[in-house]
Parts: structure tokens; C-alpha cells; sequence
């Protein structure tokens, strides 16, 4: 079962994970007696791509207008900068004596602080993607509301010219998210909204004209088509609210039930 | 983009890091 949600996180943090784990596991096994190297200038370059990255995450929160990711990023940014502290210490105690165990500690935590706080960065960032996709999504749902006044052909023809790019959108963000997802039980639910939703969408639009062509006849079937038509509108509107909710999960098992 | 980037870099660097941490150890082990 995937750790890591999305392709992109897993591809950045999965190789550091096992590097970090393989010194953890030295470490609690105490095989780690050996004269610890000078690290320095790794430590140096670890340092320079965290200076880069809090340049970079504050930039991101300032001009950002996601008050989530505002409020979510820099404590995720003064953990990464404070393992990379740890770490500039750890090397500096090991260069004095390269087999203080302390030390030793402190370049374990600084790595697992990294991780961690790399980690926290880049699910804030991830989350506001997402958030982006479903705020998309409930422009959809919004416009899809709009059914229930369109009683004439003309409406329909702006309906359907005013709904076609923002469905067009959605459907194109949610495929391209659902490639990115690790858990195959998210990927198959996302795809089978979407198949659901290309299915339903001409249904909706030929269930309106319906409705209008009976009502302008003054119909007694006019009531039925109207019931067709909210009843494909409401599918409609179930198939968005499930890709909503399926896009917010980022673990394995939260859908269990379903 | 640049977020993703950036931290891809702090990934390689400290993976790197602790390579060289672990290599050192496995020499005993």
C-alpha cells in the first residue's frame, strides 16, 4: 500500500525516506560505532536548497490568495529550517569528535525533521491544488442549479454554451489528478464519476429540451419530463459531490466504507 | 512548480547526506 498519496510527493520524499530509515536503523541497532565522515559539505548543501526553499515558501504565502495554504506553509517552513540547524550542528559536533553519539542523534533527528517538515510543505501545497480543482468542481455544481429555469431553447443554447468550458475544466483537472493519485481505490472512483458524468451530461441537456418542447406544447407529460430532468440533474450533481469528496482524501482506507 | 522543485533539491541533499552517514557505518557493520 502507497505512503505517499500523490506520484510527485512519493517520487520526491520515497528515496530520502529509505535513506533515512536505513540510519535509523543502524543507529537502533547500534552498528553505528564507526568514525562518522566529515559532512559538512553535504550538510552545506543541504543548507543552501533550504535557504532556497523558505525563500521560495514565503514568496509562495505572501502572494498567494489561499488562506489555508497562508496559514498551512510556514510552520511546515520553520521545520525544514530548523532541522537544517540541527543538522549544521550535528556536523559541527562531529568534526570535533566523530563518534559523539549525541551528535549522532542530532543528525537522525535533523534528517527525520526534514522529511517531515518537506513532508508538511509539500501536502500544504498539494491541498491547495486540490482545493483549486474543487473549487472548479462546485462552479459546476452551481451553474448545473441553473436547469431549473431554462424554459425556452435559447436558454438551453446558453446554458450549454456558458456550462461546456467549465465542465470541460473540471473533467480535465480531475483526470489529470486522478494519473497523479497512489491509491487505486481513489484513481477507480474518480474515473468512474467522470465516466458517469460524460454519460449523464448529454442525458441532462436532451432532458431539458425535452421539458422545453413539451412545455411549449402545453403537454400533460410535460410534469414527467420535468421529474426526468431534475432526477438527471441530481445524478449529476451526487457524481461532482463524490469526486469532491474523493479528491480531499489522501490516505488509504479512509474509503474503506464506501 | 518552483515549491516542488526547491524541494526536490532538499530531498537529493539529504538523502546524499545521510548516504554518506550510512556508508560510513556499513564499513563496520
Amino acid at each position: 500500500m502507497p505512503v505517499f498519496h500523490t506520484k510527485t510527493i512519493e517520487s520526491i520524499l520515497e528515496p530520502v525516506a529509505q535513506q533515512v530509515s536505513r540510519l535509523v536503523i543502524l543507529h537502533e541497532e547500534a552498528e553505528d560505532g564507526n568514525a562518522m565522515p566529515d559532512l559538512s559539505q553535504s550538510v552545506a548543501t543541504v543548507k543552501h536548497a533550504v535557504d532556497n526553499l523558505i525563500q521560495i515558501g514565503y514568496e509562495t504565502v505572501n502572494t498567494s490568495d489561499d488562506s489555508i495554504l497562508k496559514q498551512d506553509m510556514p510552520p511546515a517552513l520553520q521545520r525544514v529550517e530548523e532541522a537544517a540547524t540541527s543538522l549544521l550542528e550535528a556536523s559541527n559536533m562531529l568534526k570535533e569528535d566523530p563518534f559523539f553519539a549525541p551528535a549522532r542523534k542530532k543528525l537522525i533527528n535533523g534528517s527525520r525533521g526534514i522529511l517531515q517538515g518537506t513532508s508538511a510543505l509539500l501536502l500544504a501545497f498539494d491541498e491547495s491544488e486540490v482545493r483549486k480543482i474543487i473549487a472548479q468542481c462546485r462552479r459546476v455544481l452551481e451553474y448545473i442549479g441553473i436547469t431549473e429555469v431554462i424554459e425556452s431553447m435559447d436558454d438551453l443554447v446558453t446554458f450549454v454554451k456558458n456550462i461546456s468550458p467549465g465542465l470541460t475544466r473540471m473533467t480535465k483537472q480531475v483526470d489529470d489528478r486522478e494519473k497523479e493519485l497512489t491509491h487505486q481505490v481513489h484513481k477507480d472512483i474518480l474515473l468512474r464519476c467522470l465516466e458517469e458524468i460524460k454519460v449523464l451530461t448529454p442525458v441532462l441537456i436532451s432532458g431539458i429540451k425535452t421539458y422545453i418542447q413539451l412545455l411549449s406544447s402545453n403537454s400533460p407529460s410535460s410534469a414527467d419530463a420535468k421529474n426526468n430532468r431534475d432526477h438527471t440533474c441530481k445524478a449529476l450533481g451526487v457524481e461532482i459531490e463524490e469526486i469532491i469528496r474523493v479528491l480531499q482524501l489522501t490516505s488509504a482506507g479512509e474509503d474503506d466504507i464506501e | 512548480e518552483q515549491i516542488l522543485e526547491a524541494c526536490k533539491s532538499i530531498a537529493t541533499a539529504t538523502s546524499a547526506l545521510v548516504k554518506s552517514a550510512t556508508a560510513a557505518q556499513r564499513e563496520l557493520v
